[in-house]
Formats: C-alpha cells, structure tokens, sequence
C-alpha cells in the first residue's frame, strides 16, 4: 500500500458516500445517472467475487464489502425507494452498448482465460467507461448540482491517483498491470473535460453548466 | 518484467 493508492481509495469511498447521503438527504436522485450506478454496481460485483475466497486483509476486505452495500444501496434508493425522483428522460445512454463490447473485450485480452480473470478483466473495462451514461446525462440537461460535481470530481481523482500509484509501484516493485494501467488512463480522460469545468466553474462558486 | 497484476488493489 502506497499514499497514492491510499487517497485514491478513500477519494472513491468519498464519493460513493456523497451520492448516497445526497440522495438519501435530499430524498431525490435528480441528476443522477441511474444506469452508471447500475453499471458500478455490476464492475464491484463481478470484480470482488473472491472476497470470500481470497483475503487480502482487513482493509482489501472491509473496502470491497462497504464498495458492494454502498452501490447496491445506491441503485435500490433510485429505482425503488426514490424512484419518483430519478430523471428517465435524460438518463437514456444504452447500456447495451457499453457492456457489450467491454464483454467482447475482456474475451479477447486478458492475462488468464480462466472465468474468474475474465471477470476481473471485464470489470476493469466496464469501470472506465461506466461513467458516461452520467456525463452523457449532464450534457443532455445542460448542468449539474454542485454536490453532484463534488461526487464526479472524486470519483474521477480516484483512478487519477490509482495511475500515480502504478507509476510508484512500477519504479519501486517492477510491477504493472497494462489492462489496469490502459483502462484506467481511458478512465482518467473521459474524465478531463469535467475536470476543467469543475476547476474553472465550480470551485469559483459558480454553478456547473455545460456549453449548450 | 510483468507480473501477472496483483489483485491486492481495490
């Protein structure tokens, strides 16, 4: 464990929690992309399947098990609980056409043709790019509530300093991990455009709103 | 040297 590793857990374990207090407090999911909240719950899901066959530590463990509740949690407060409040209109990106192709992917490059690395691989693809049916979202609607923001922005520091941690551990172990590196610099760029308007928007007080 | 990636990241 490094300190890049370190932040870039607790930057998305921050993350994962200011959606899930901002829609439980507001008791409304408006804004909020309930498919990318699917498609996390699906890359936690099929990534964390030897959390019982393989312990890592307390840590790796307790970090999985609080990523699966918080997501599952996230997707039933907005398809059930809060589902008079999601916005279906604007959330229309296919799913389809991201896990497809990530599925057809993870067949082709991988590091071992066994289920369970394939699984991993598929979950690696599918988390960089599970975010766009949310920005696609708030280029439909034009904006974003700031809280929202705060969310995308941690969200999208964490694989940013998943990356600096590869480029630690790769000076000081040897090691690295291409499909995680190139999934994670995809990642990291889809996220760029956000990042410049959340620096220049959002952390001037202002509201963050798209170029129509 | 690539070492099949550790699964110990999150």
């Amino acid at each position: 464990m490094n300190i890049f590793r370190l932040l870039g857990d607790l930057s998305h374990l921050l993350a994962i929690i200011i959606l899930l207090l901002k829609i439980w407090r507001t008791r409304s999911c408006a804004g909020v992309s309930g498919k990318s909240q699917i498609l996390f719950a699906l890359v936690f899901t099929t990534r964390y399947l030897d959390l019982f066959t393989n312990f890592i530590s307390m840590y790796n463990s307790a970090m999985k098990l609080i990523y699966l509740v918080c997501s599952y949690a996230t997707v039933f407060l907005m398809y059930f609980k809060f589902k008079a409040t999601y916005d279906s209109n604007h959330d229309t990106f296919r799913m389809e056409f991201l896990v497809v192709p990530v599925g057809g992917l993870a067949f082709l490059v991988n590091h071992d043709f066994t289920p369970l690395e394939i699984l991993w691989t598929f979950s690696i693809y599918l988390e960089a790019v599970a975010i766009l049916p949310q920005l696609f979202m708030i280029s439909k609607t034009g904006e974003a509530e700031t809280i929202t923001s705060h969310y995308l922005f941690a969200l999208g520091s964490y694989r940013a300093l998943y990356i600096v941690n590869w480029v630690f551990r790769f000076y000081t172990e040897g090691f690295f991990d291409l499909i995680a590196i190139v999934a994670g610099c995809v990642q990291t760029i889809l996220y760029c455009d956000f990042f410049y308007l959340y620096i220049t928007k959002v952390l001037k007080g202002k509201q963050l709103t798209l170029p129509a | 040297n690539e070492k099949l990636p550790s699964k110990d990241e999150l």
